[in-house]
Formats: structure tokens, sequence, C-alpha cells
């Protein structure tokens, strides 16, 4: 465990945090792709199958449970505590785009050819490209709630802080994860764009809207 | 395949 990974735990811990804060202030779940959050139920689940045989540390078993009950509780809340001001006309991203293309990657990449290793990789490959509905989302409406923005921005520094840690572990550690690290950097390349806006209007306190 | 890195991170 190093800094780099441990303040990326945690700032993937606030982003979730911050999104049920969201949905519980606004008492809405608008503005937040279901889509998206269905996919990270699914990246938990596959890639957490290791739960049930393998025993890594109190901290990590405590963060993968949460990480799971907490976005399928996130679903429960969109799809019915909060169902109505969920509007699925604006959630049009195709799934299977990303479902497809991230199964086929994982059948070509993975460590080992078995059930667990394979769902492994492709949990990685889908984590990668899940965010896309919601920030395809933020396009199509061209502006989003602040707090909203701050769950985003969470999220994206959880993935960009896994990349220091990468490089800390190469050079400390010897050890280098291929799959994990070229599917991070896609990852956190995904969110340059939203950190641009983030840090020139949020940050400087305007709402956050998109160029017409 | 060389063996899987350890699964430590989340």
């Amino acid at each position: 465990m190093n800094l780099f990974r441990l303040f990326g735990d945690l700032s993937h811990l606030a982003s979730i945090i911050i999104l049920l804060q969201k949905i519980r202030s606004t008492r809405s779940c608008r503005g937040i792709s279901f889509k998206t959050q269905a996919l990270y139920a699914t990246v938990f689940i596959t890639r957490y199958l290791d739960l049930f045989y393998d025993w890594v540390s109190l901290y990590n078993f405590t963060m993968k449970v949460f990480f799971i009950a907490s976005s399928c509780y996130i679903l429960y809340l969109m799809r019915y505590k909060y169902r109505p001001t969920h509007d699925p006309s604006i959630d049009t991203f195709r799934v299977e785009y990303l479902l497809g293309p991230s199964a086929v990657l994982a059948l070509l990449f993975h460590y080992r050819f078995t059930v667990p290793e394979v769902f492994w990789s492709f949990s990685i490959f889908l984590e990668a490209v899940a965010i896309l509905p919601q920030l395809f989302m933020l396009q199509r409406t061209g502006e989003a709630e602040t707090i909203t923005t701050h769950y985003l921005a969470a999220l994206g520094a959880y993935r960009a802080l896994y990349i220091p840690n990468w490089i800390y572990r190469y050079f400390t550690e010897d050890m280098v994860d291929p799959i994990a690290v070229t599917a991070g950097i896609v990852q956190t390349a995904l969110y340059l764009d939203f950190f641009y806006v983030y840090f020139t209007k949020v940050l400087q306190g305007q709402k956050f809207e998109l160029p017409a | 395949h060389e063996a899987p890195p350890t699964k430590d991170e989340l």
C-alpha cells in the first residue's frame, strides 16, 4: 500500500458517498446515468468473485463488500425509490457497444484462461469505459448539477491516482500488471475533457456548462 | 502466460 493507492481508494469511496448525498439531498437521480451505474455494479460483481475463495486483507475485503453493496443500493434507489426522477430518454448510450468489446478483449487478454481470471479481465476492460454513458448524457444535456460534477471529479481522481501508484509499484516492488495499466490509462484519458471544464469552471465557482 | 499479478488492488 502506498499513498497514491490509498488516496485513490479514498477518492473512490468519496465519489460514492457524494453520489449518495446528491441523490438524498436533491431527492432525485436526475443527471445520473442508470446505465453507467449498472455497468459499475457489473464491474464489481465480476471482479470480486475472489471474495469467496481468496483472502487478501481486511482492508481489501471491506472495500470489496462496500463497492458491491453500494453499487447495488444505488441501482435500487434509481430503479425504485427515485424512479420518476430518472429520464431514460436522455440515457441512450448503447451498452452493447461496451459489453461486447469488453468480453472479446477479456477472451483475448487474460493472465490465465480460467473463469475468474477472464471475468476479472472483463471487469477491468468494462470499468475503463463504464463512464461513457454518463459522459454521453452530460454531453447531451450540456450541463450538470455541481454535486454531480464533484462525484465525477472524485471518480476521475481515483483513476488518475492509480497511475502514479503503478509507477511507484514498478520501482519498489517490481510489480507490473499490463492489463490493469493499459485499461487504467484509457479510463483516465476519458476524463480529460471533463476535468478541463471542471477545473476551469466549477472550481472557479461557475456552473458546469458545455459550450453549445 | 506468467502467473497473474496478485489481485490486491481494487
